[in-house]
């Protein structure tokens, strides 16, 4: 699709105008068939396609649209608008605590760029004053340990790790480990998983129990398509999220996910990953993605 | 139901939503809704229930099985180049590989050009150990290309059947990082001017509309002969391999199944467009 929405919808609108006729609401149904197109291109889930169209429906053949003389704008900045809305909203920060380390656990599906974010994570809390933990509680992937240790020492943090012990165990000892050593944030980074593994998520609820994170931060893959939903979802049910963090956003996928999560989850999207240097992670922009979104 | 000789608007809602719901993207559900809707009407199919069954034999025509059949060298060694953006499972997928490649009783080497990223070396020289072949890495800082062109060396010289050279992940749309993926092309054509005679593009079978990008850029920057699936144990059906064919015509090899080096299996069209289909 190499024409922007608003130009294909206002080559629609310039015919019916050039037949001298007036915009009718059928008009306007119609030019939201082409929204509805360009959302599911973008790889938005149809079920939240099919919710959104419903919400941007009712406000679309009011008069703001009728009666322009740029009809396509208007349609196209409601839709925006209503991007902005749905995806904004709650608590986009980090909540730290004040006494105590607080606990952040990330988590999500094989390759998101969990083991990645948490070291920008903890770049971007060290750069603020605070002293972070770095936890490799992934015991599974082959050299998942040896990537983390890699990156603390790039970015002078402390990684915990302990072999011969289960995940939950070592996410346990590294709270204790941070609190004896005053390291005031523990970041734990898990094992990629699917959401359909009962065993491994299991063995996320028992770290979720033994430690009580105070942010459980899901990280999606913003190339991810359909199957956002059926994960998003699954994870959500599962362990109480607090937060999403999007990577892979210096690529060029349009990143629909981004409304799909959103929308399944109702969690905020804290962060977005933009790059593979552990400086690449930027907060959040709902009004960018919505652009990036309609392509 | 059936209306007339036309498919009612509850099936055709029911079908689009399967096929958009497996990444075919709204586009080719469309096309398929409408060849539905032909083939009612015309008699080719006479109910609701064989929509499925007629749409799997059209698809299923664009996945002739001997286009999924891997490429060979005439002579040792073939060279595969293992491809594709971050995170989609390259280096797991090219243990998996070395495994098949082993059991089969060929003399397989590995080399670890991925020199960029944080302990991909020893991640692949983990499964080098675990698959029981022998693995060609560089120095610290070396250039992926040096480690290609080493490799290539050391399996003429010792005679190897087969050399699976890991790479970095990278975006497609980063110019620099296909750049160089092109770079190591040339330089393996040097030692092997046959070669590579696989290039295999990994692809994460959650990937949406993008997985088309993908496909494009990287046949066209980096020769890409043949595509693999992973991660279609998860809920993703990987239906972004039927969308891009429209854009460029990449057989499918392999699927990846979970991640143990025995998770891996060659493309079957049937089982792959059931799981699409139902
Ligand atoms: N370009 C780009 N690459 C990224 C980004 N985030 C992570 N990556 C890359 O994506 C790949 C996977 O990242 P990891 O951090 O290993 O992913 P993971 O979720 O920990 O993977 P598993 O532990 O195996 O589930 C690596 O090559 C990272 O460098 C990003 O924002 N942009
Ligand atoms: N469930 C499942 N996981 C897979 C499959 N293939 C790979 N993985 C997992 O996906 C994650 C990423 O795999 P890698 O092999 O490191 O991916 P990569 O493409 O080499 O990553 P980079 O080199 O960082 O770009 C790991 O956790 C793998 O175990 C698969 O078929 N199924
Ligand atoms: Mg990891
Ligand atoms: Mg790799």
């Amino acid at each position: 699709m190499f024409e922007t929405l608003t130009e294909s919808l206002g080559s629609f609108f310039s015919k019916i105008g050039a037949k001298g006729r007036k915009i009718t609401e059928t008009d306007v149904k119609e030019g939201l068939r082409t929204v509805r197109m360009a959302l599911l291109e973008a790889d938005v889930a149809l079920p939240v396609v099919k919710t959104f169209m419903d919400k941007v429906g009712e406000k679309a053949v009011g008069q703001a649209v009728l009666e322009s003389v740029q009809p396509q704008e208007q349609l196209v900045k409601i839709v925006h608008d209503e991007l902005i809305d749905l995806m904004g909203g709650g608590e986009a920060q980090l909540v730290l605590q004040n006494q105590g380390p607080t606990i952040i656990m990330m988590c999500g599906l094989q390759g998101s760029g969990k083991t990645t974010t948490t070291a920008k994570l903890a770049n971007r809390l060290k750069a603020k004053g605070r002293k972070p933990l770095l936890v490799a509680a992934d015991l599974q992937r082959p050299a998942a340990v040896a990537q983390l240790k890699v990156l603390g020492e790039d970015l002078d943090v402390p990684v915990f790790s302990e072999s011969g012990v289960s995940p939950p165990d070592v996410c346990v000892h590294a709270v204790a480990h941070a609190k004896q050593t005053g390291r005031d944030i523990v970041l734990l980074d898990t094992a990629g998983r699917l959401h359909i593994d009962d065993d491994l998520m299991k063995e996320l609820e028992t770290v979720q129990q033994r430690t009580q994170p105070h942010e459980i931060l899901l990280v999606v893959d913003a190339m991810v398509g359909q199957d956002a939903v059926q994960s998003a979802k699954e994870f959500d049910a599962r362990l109480p999220i607090s937060g999403v963090i999007l990577t892979k956003l210096d690529g060029d996928a349009r990143g629909g996910a981004a409304l799909s999560v959103k929308h399944v989850t109702g969690k905020p999207i804290k962060f977005v990953g933009v790059g593979e240097k552990l400086d690449r992670l930027e907060e959040f922009h709902p009004e960018r993605m919505a652009t990036r979104i309609l392509g | 139901l059936l209306v007339g000789r036309k498919l009612g608007e509850a099936e055709c809602d029911e079908l689009r939503a399967t096929l958009i719901g497996a990444d075919l993207g709204p586009r080719l559900a469309e096309d398929l809704v409408d060849k539905a809707q032909g083939a009612f009407k015309d008699r080719a199919i006479e109910s609701a229930d064989q929509i499925a069954q007629f749409l799997k034999a059209e698809v299923k025509k664009q996945f002739p099985p001997q286009d999924s059949a891997p490429r060979f060298a005439d002579e040792a060694p073939t060279v595969i180049l293992i491809v594709g953006v971050n995170g989609s499972g390259k280096t797991t997928t090219t243990a998996k590989l070395a495994h098949f490649y082993k059991q089969q009783g060929q003399k397989v080497l590995l080399a670890a050009a991925d020199t960029f990223r944080a302990a991909a070396v020893e991640q692949l020289t983990l499964w080098s150990e675990r698959v029981g072949v022998e693995i060609v890495k560089g120095q610290q800082g070396a250039k992926p290309d040096s480690v290609a062109y080493t490799a290539c060396e050391k399996a003429l010289a010792q005679k190897f059947d087969l050399l699976l050279i890991d790479t970095a992940g990278r975006l497609h749309n980063k110019k620099n990082l296909m750049d160089e993926l092109e770079k190591i092309t040339r330089v393996i054509k040097k030692k092997v001017p046959s070669g590579p005679h696989e290039v295999l593009l990994v692809l994460d079978g959650t990937t949406g509309q993008n997985a088309v990008r993908q496909a494009e850029v990287f046949t066209g920057g980096a020769g890409v002969t043949g595509l693999v699936i992973t991660k279609l144990d998860g809920t993703a059906k990987g239906g972004a391999v039927l969308a891009m064919r429209s854009e460029v015509e990449v057989p499918v090899k392999w699927i990846g199944l979970g991640e143990q080096m025995t998770d891996l299996k060659p493309f079957d069209a049937d089982s792959f467009l059931d799981a699409i289909f139902g």
